[in-house]
């Protein structure tokens, strides 16, 4: 791909969060 | 479908089959779903992110799914 190592840290930093928050959302909709 | 209104549904699916490493920008939401707004589509893309169903990745205009790839 042509993403930088910078780049790919921060969207598996991202994706991190945003998984953490869907958990998160899910046992709060339960 | 699970609880998204169908422009959440919409956005959440273009996003999840884009094959793209750096996602789906929010200029190409919009070509895509030419009859909704900028701003329905960046209200559903805050929604979904909020809800940790996208994420941004290397700017605030490209997103990523959660859901399994």
């Amino acid at each position: 791909s042509g993403l930088t190592e910078e780049q790919k840290r921060r969207i598996e930093e991202n994706r991190q969060l945003a998984l953490a928050r869907r958990a998160e959302r899910l046992a709060a909709h339960r | 479908m699970n609880g998204l209104t169908a422009h959440q549904a919409q956005v959440l699916n273009l996003i999840k089959n884009c094959p793209v490493p750096e996602g789906m920008s929010l200029q190409e939401l919009k070509v895509q779903l030419h009859n909704v707004s900028m701003s329905t589509i960046k209200q559903a893309v805050e929604f979904l992110s909020s809800e940790g169903h996208i994420y941004s990745t290397v700017d605030d205009d490209h997103y990523k799914s959660t859901d399994a790839e």
